[in-house]
């Protein structure tokens, strides 16, 4: 089949690779066994590959639950909203394909071409996203009681909060430190 | 407000709150979430005035007490007693007030997310009633203890040993080896005087698997550690602080028969062994935790997303263009790469953890009637998603925390500490190889069994696609 680029042909992709991957590893267990060793001695030595199979079944569910459910539940919202929520479906599948491209182009039929142009919708997406960024990041309404960050205050007052926090350390109650005429004093007077 | 800030949110599409309401379940839902943190940070005393970083190991346990004590008084006097468990949970999918307070966690937190739903699912309806009546009220303060210096996720490799007396009735607790002292968990060290312990059933010599036992460990008026209970805390360790985890020995300590949670096995006087009528049941604890930490991930990882994308935006940085201003650093794609797949992660594990949700609580009532079907699904399910989400999450809180550079580094940033408490989930609950290779036991066996023409169900019904690839 030819490679299908869109999100539903994407997703179908990854179905592919844990298809693959798991009718692979199926069968090495099988040679392993035939090999002479034990079962438990079969699966100890495909372990990788058998971990590398759950993952991409895994990696399929998230991406389809993802897709599929975002597809339910954002039917009823406002436009502008499911736009935004779609792309970044579209970010996240995209992503994933370009972090697995070796296994795309293992056991998909993806090209290099395809690629290209995988990698230009990212930075397309990641254009389409930028301004609403922090629109994104509200939306998850945390207060700044429950980020409890200097950086991430609603205010953006990063700046003036690095610098109280900073002068809450106890090492700045006081000008100098006991440690002066404890130790360092009598080390430099010392002149090594 | 920062003047970048402010261009940010002037110039965003869409309509904000809609999406929170969104993410929330429901505006029903961002209300009471709304109103419950509003009431819990407006108590006073609940919030630090001096830095955690800067208490010693004990002044930090001490002030987590205090401060549990005061948030678990809010939180029982605001409790509606009406709601359902399903409505309690989607409420709780974003309900992360707690961390307001705890920025290492808080030495109550297996009370609620362990010890509780453990006596729900495990124990019988007497046994519920009663114990139920007692936690809830935080007349007892418990937890829960699985692991062991030993062993962890292999549940069947467990050593502690429960054997029981018919003469007297009761079940001897003994950990005979050093590797079969309980390890880690939370409030066991010097907080809980209740503890589920899961043992190893010993009736006339004969091994009857691992069951879940109610054990006092600690006199309820004193609070030391009854005789035949070695307790302490396990030491400092890279995050959770603040949780209090501990080791619990047992030398041939003695609990009466009623003390096995028996609702799927039964022990009756005479020492018959009455088995259930599935012994993975015992595991629907661990099946219902995993839900949550799927949730919980899309939770950090938008909490370490916010706090990066908003300094990202006030932050400017170098000059390409001559004449012009630094620009935001969230103008550089290299940080936008960084950033904006936090946050579509963040959202694919809310989408994916309310599913989730929808089937665990459907194939619970199912459970309740008996109907084991879907369980194994269910369980295979829980062993990929819960891996893959902590993982993720992980990996991507630390790209949050480099994507604000030094700063980031800071504590008071709060991104090494969300990492920690993430990076914790990959081994708890399951570590995550281990849970891997068990759902890769779901999936040869569901593939050897379409190869042979046996249908292939729910999420495993793609594998049958092969022929049409």
């Amino acid at each position: 089949k030819a490679w299908d680029g869109s999100i539903d042909g994407i997703i179908q992709s990854f179905k592919v690779v844990a298809i693959r991957k798991i009718s692979s590893v199926v069968k090495i267990l099988q040679d392993y066994e035939k090999s002479g060793l034990s079962p438990e001695d079969a699966w100890n030595k495909a372990s990788v590959f058998l971990t590398a199979a759950s993952e991409a079944h895994g990696r399929a569910v998230l991406l389809s639950v993802y897709k599929s459910e975002m597809d339910k539940r954002a039917a009823v919202l406002s436009p502008p909203l499911r736009k935004v929520l779609l792309q970044l479906v579209d970010l996240y599948v995209t992503y994933w394909a370009l972090e697995k491209v070796g296994d795309m182009l293992l056991y998909a039929s993806i090209t290099d071409k395809d690629v290209d142009e995988l990698q230009r919708r990212y930075i397309e997406l990641l254009a389409a996203i930028r301004p609403n960024a922090v629109g994104l990041v509200d939306a998850f309404d945390f207060r700044d009681e429950i980020l409890n960050s200097t950086l991430g205050a609603y205010d953006g007052r990063a700046y003036e909060r690095l610098m109280e926090e900073a002068m809450k350390s106890p090492l700045n109650a006081e000008p100098v430190n006991q440690t002066f005429h404890k130790y360092l004093k009598p080390f430099m007077r010392g002149k090594l | 407000v920062n003047v970048d800030l402010q261009r940010e949110r002037a110039k965003c599409n869409f309509n904000v709150e809609e999406l929170t309401n969104f993410l929330d379940w429901g505006v029903k839902y961002t209300e009471k979430r709304r109103n419950l943190e509003q009431k819990v940070l407006s108590i006073k005393g609940l919030l630090d005035d001096t830095p955690e970083e800067y208490l010693s190991h004990k002044e930090k346990y001490e002030n987590a007490i205090r401060k549990s004590v005061l948030f678990y008084k809010t939180l029982h006097s605001t409790e509606d007693e009406n709601m359902s468990i399903d409505e309690k949970t989607k409420l709780n999918f974003r309900n992360i007030v707690t961390s307001a307070i705890f920025k290492d966690n808080s030495p109550f937190m297996l009370h609620n997310s362990m010890f509780i739903p453990t006596i729900m699912g495990q124990g019988t309806d007497e046994q519920r009633e009663y114990w139920m009546k007692r936690a809830k009220n935080m007349e007892i303060i418990g937890t829960y203890a699985q692991t062991e210096l030993g062993h962890g996720t292999f549940i069947r490799g467990l050593e502690t040993q429960a054997t029981y007396d018919p003469d007297t009735e009761e079940f001897v607790l003994h950990s005979p080896v050093l590797s079969s002292y309980k390890w880690w968990p939370g409030g066991l060290a010097h907080t809980a005087n209740y503890c589920i312990v899961m043992a190893r059933l010993y009736i006339k010599g004969k091994s009857h698997g691992i069951h879940p036992f109610m054990v006092q460990i600690r006199d309820e008026e004193t609070h030391m550690p009854l005789p035949g209970i070695k307790l302490g805390e396990i030491g400092a360790k890279l995050g959770f602080n603040t949780v209090n985890n501990g080791f619990l020995g047992f030398e041939n300590h003695r609990i009466s028969r009623d003390r096995m949670l028996m609702k799927n096995a039964q022990v009756l006087k005479d020492g018959t062994f009455v088995a259930g009528s599935n012994s993975k049941l015992t595991y629907g604890t661990m099946v219902y935790v995993r839900v949550l930490i799927v949730s919980n991930m899309a939770n950090m990882l938008a909490k370490a997303v916010t706090i990066a994308v908003r300094y990202s935006a006030i932050r400017r940085q170098s000059q390409p263009k001559p004449d012009e201003p630094e620009p935001q650093i969230l103008d550089y794609v290299t940080q936008q790469h960084k950033l904006f797949i936090a946050i579509a992660s963040s959202h694919a594990f809310y989408m994916n953890a309310m599913w989730l949700w929808e089937i665990y609580y459907s194939v619970s009532l199912q459970l309740a009637s008996g109907k084991l079907d879907n369980l194994p699904e269910l369980h295979a399910l829980a062993c990929c998603l819960k891996p893959l989400s902590t993982i993720d999450a992980t990996a991507m809180i630390e790209k949050c925390r480099l994507a604000c550079g030094g700063h980031g580094y800071m504590l008071s940033a709060n991104l090494a500490q969300t990492y920690g408490l993430a990076t914790a989930a990959y081994t708890y609950e399951g570590e995550n190889t281990v849970l891997l290779l068990q759902a890769a036991r779901s999936l040869v066996k569901a593939w050897v069994g379409h190869v042979k023409g046996r249908p292939l169900k729910g999420t495993m019904a793609y594998l049958a696609g092969e022929s049409t690839v």
